[in-house]
């Protein structure tokens, strides 16, 4: 089964 | 105060279109510059961000940076009351304004539409989206994109996006079976909107839910042509470009066994 991590997890908060 | 007349205002009508399945509330940050927009959908995997700058309207005027909170399909049924030719103006005080002013002047200046649609508050994070020097840019016919997905989704509810030297692969494979289609890379002079353009740092292959993507291809008609840039490991960008500005997806990849 993939894995589809959210956005967060590639984009830091600023 | 803040005002906004753009001319086409059926592009605004068009662009509610492309981001309203996607995200139900939304504000509206005004500034100086213009009008930008960034929210994720529900499950956090896919965000739109998109922008208007100041110089695509006649007259702009915002005194100071503030933002609009907007129910996006209320928004959008207010909009199908304009004409796609009409020219659309958006009114608001300032901070303390609850309601935003729509009106709708048709080509002739002999009719005019009024509207306010009620405001609210809402709470959004913000994520900052670094420059990113992708792995693989490709520009191509938006419509031909809006097809691949469409016809793929027949076959199952993911795609696989392969893009080599001078090659982009989408694959699917579903209980029915499977499909791929293979463009490659063309130059047409006469009509460049019609190109398939590949530009490879290194090869990649990444996978995506179909779902996301059929909405994503909701801003067809705002651009002949889409840009998708592609990086392992990282989220897929969907870019319409429009003269006044941009409205660009991000979409998680589906990753790992």
């Amino acid at each position: 089964v993939k894995e589809q991590y959210s956005l967060e997890f590639y984009f830091n908060k600023p | 105060m803040f005002e906004a007349r753009l001319i086409q205002g059926g592009l605004l009508k068009k662009l509610l279109e492309s981001v309203k399945e996607l995200v139900t509330d939304a504000n509206f940050d005004c500034s100086e510059s213009g009008i930008a927009l960034q929210a994720m959908d529900n499950s956090h995997v896919a965000l739109v961000s998109l922008l208007l700058r100041s110089e695509g309207f006649d007259p702009y005027r915002c005194d100071r940076g503030f933002s609009l909170g907007v129910n996006l399909n209320s928004l959008n049924k207010i909009l199908k009351c304009a004409g796609n030719d009409d020219i659309i103006t958006l009114r608001a005080d300032d901070n303390s304004a609850d309601s935003l002013s729509l009106s709708f002047e048709n080509p002739n200046n002999d009719r005019i539409g009024e509207y306010e649609l009620k405001l609210m508050d809402i709470d959004q994070e913000h994520l900052s989206i670094p420059e990113t020097d992708y792995d693989a840019t490709i520009i191509m016919p938006s419509a031909e994109f809006q097809r691949i997905c469409r016809d793929l989704t027949v076959v199952s509810e993911s795609v696989t996006i392969d893009v080599s030297k001078d090659t982009i692969k989408f694959t699917a494979e579903g209980e029915l079976g499977s499909g791929n289609i293979k463009l490659k890379s063309t130059s047409s002079i006469d009509k460049p909107e019609e190109s398939v353009n590949i530009e490879l740092g290194q090869d990649v292959s990444l996978q995506f839910s179909l779902k996301y993507l059929m909405n994503f291809t909701k801003g067809t008609p705002l651009s002949e042509q889409v840009i998708l840039c592609l990086s392992e490991k990282m989220p897929l960008l969907v870019e319409y470009k429009m003269d006044i500005g941009y409205i660009r997806y991000y979409l998680a990849p589906k990753i790992g066994d």
